[in-house]
C-alpha cells in the first residue's frame, strides 16, 4: 500500500506522461543496490485502492557501475590531455641500464684485452667436441671442424692369417 | 603506448535560455520560460523556420535522453521525427444512414459509422522535445515475454539506475482513464517501493 512506498512525487501533469527523476543515495539505504517497484497512481483511484502491482515496473537502483573504470577526476585529467608520465620513465629506465651495462662491459673488456687468457675454457670446448670418434667428414654436424692433433687410429677389426 | 589524448572540446554555450513570449488561444498572451533538465531543454522557443530535420530527443531503455538527427539516405529520412499516428487525438464517431451518406453502393438504411479524428492540444504538449509514449513503444516483460509494459515506455523492466543521474519516467498519458466518467486523469503521482527480492532471484544479475 502506499505506507510502503518510500519516494512520493507530487501531483504531476499526465498530459506530459513524462517524469524526471533522480535517484539519491538515500534511496540505498547504505546498501550498493536495492530493487524497488515503480507504479503510477492516476488522481481518479485513492489511496486506498491503489496497487502498486497492478501496473508496477521493477527496477534496479544501484552505487555506481560494477565494472571499476576510471574516476570522473581521472577521465577529466585524460580529457585535458593531461596523463600522468610516470610509465614513460619506466619503459625508458629498463633500456638505458641495459645500455648503460653494455657499454661499461664493452670498455672493461677493451681495457683487460691483453689479460686476458681464455685458453682453458677453449680446450675445454675442444675436448668435448673430440669425444667423436671416427673421421669427422663423415659427420655434417662436424664438417667444418678442423680435428687435426688427432689423426684418426688404425681400426684393425679382422685378423690377418700373419698375424 | 598510448596516444596523447587530445582534450575534447567542452561545449559550452554563452547564450542564456530567456523567457519568450506567446499567445495561445488567438488572444491570450503567455510567458513561457524555458528549464533545462539533463541536458534537455523543456519548453525552448521553437526554431523560426520549422523543418523536417529538426534533431528531437529520444530515451534509451534506462530513461536517459539521446539526441537523434534525422537523415536523408536515398530519399528516405531515417531517424525521422517520431509519429504518434492517431494516439493522443480524440475519435468522435458519427452513425450516418445510407440516404444521408448518398453513397450509390449503399442501401437507406444501411449504418456507416464515420469516424472523426481531432487533434489533440498542442499548445503546451508542443514544448516537450522529448518522444512521448505510445503503446506501439510498449515492451513485453516477465519470464515469458509475455506481459506488457503499459503504461511504461522507458525505462524498461530490470534495468538498472546509477544514483545521481536523471532519468526520464514516460508512460502513454491515455492509459489513465477513469472506467467510470471515461475520462483521462488530469494529474498522476509517481511512487516507488522496496522491493524484498527473493533468494532465487538474487544473483542473476552479472557479476
Amino acid at each position: 500500500s502506499l505506507k510502503g512506498a518510500f519516494f512520493s512525487t507530487e501531483w504531476v501533469k499526465n498530459v506530459d506522461g513524462l517524469y524526471a527523476m533522480e535517484p539519491t543515495e538515500e534511496w540505498l539505504q547504505d546498501k550498493y543496490e536495492k530493487r524497488i517497484l515503480l507504479a503510477i497512481q492516476p488522481d481518479y483511484i485513492t489511496d486506498e485502492e491503489f496497487d502498486p502491482w497492478a501496473h508496477g515496473l521493477l527496477l534496479h537502483v544501484i552505487m555506481g557501475s560494477r565494472v571499476f573504470k576510471n574516476t570522473k577526476e581521472q577521465l577529466a585529467l585524460q580529457d585535458a590531455g593531461l596523463s600522468d608520465d610516470t610509465w614513460y620513465y619506466v619503459a625508458l629506465t629498463m633500456p638505458t641500464m641495459v645500455v648503460v651495462a653494455c657499454v661499461a662491459m664493452y670498455f672493461f673488456l677493451h681495457l683487460n684485452k691483453n689479460h686476458r687468457d681464455i685458453r682453458d675454457v677453449r680446450q675445454f670446448a675442444v675436448n668435448q667436441k673430440h669425444r667423436v670418434l671416427g673421421s669427422f667428414k663423415s659427420y655434417n654436424k662436424y664438417k667444418k671442424l678442423k680435428n687435426r692433433p688427432y689423426s684418426e687410429l688404425p681400426t684393425h677389426s679382422k685378423k690377418t692369417s700373419k698375424q | 603506448y598510448r596516444n596523447a589524448v587530445k582534450p575534447r572540446p567542452t561545449t559550452t554555450t554563452s547564450e542564456e535560455i530567456k523567457p519568450w513570449l506567446r499567445t495561445i488561444y488567438s488572444t491570450q498572451v503567455e510567458v513561457v520560460t524555458p528549464t533545462v533538465i539533463a541536458g534537455v531543454t523543456f519548453s525552448a522557443k521553437p526554431p523560426m523556420t520549422s523543418d523536417a530535420l529538426h534533431p528531437w530527443i529520444s530515451l534509451d531503455k534506462l530513461g536517459s535522453p539521446k539526441t537523434k538527427n534525422p537523415e536523408i539516405k536515398k530519399g528516405r529520412t531515417v531517424n525521422g521525427q517520431p509519429d504518434y499516428s492517431t494516439y493522443f487525438q480524440t475519435v468522435h464517431t458519427t452513425m450516418l444512414s445510407g440516404a444521408e451518406v448518398g453513397a450509390h453502393n449503399m442501401d437507406s438504411n444501411d449504418i456507416y459509422n464515420q469516424e472523426i479524428f481531432e487533434d489533440e492540444d498542442k499548445t503546451y504538449v508542443s514544448l516537450n522535445p522529448i518522444i512521448r509514449c505510445t503503446p506501439d513503444r510498449y515492451r513485453n516483460k516477465g519470464l515469458a515475454k509475455d506481459v506488457s509494459s503499459e503504461p511504461f515506455c522507458t525505462p524498461f523492466e530490470n534495468v538498472e539506475w546509477k544514483i545521481d543521474h536523471t532519468y526520464f519516467v514516460t508512460w502513454f498519458t491515455k492509459f489513465f482513464e477513469d472506467p467510470a466518467t471515461d475520462k483521462i486523469a488530469e494529474k498522476v503521482r509517481l511512487h516507488a517501493f522496496y522491493v524484498k527480492e527473493k533468494s532465487h532471484e538474487k544473483g542473476f544479475g552479472k557479476r
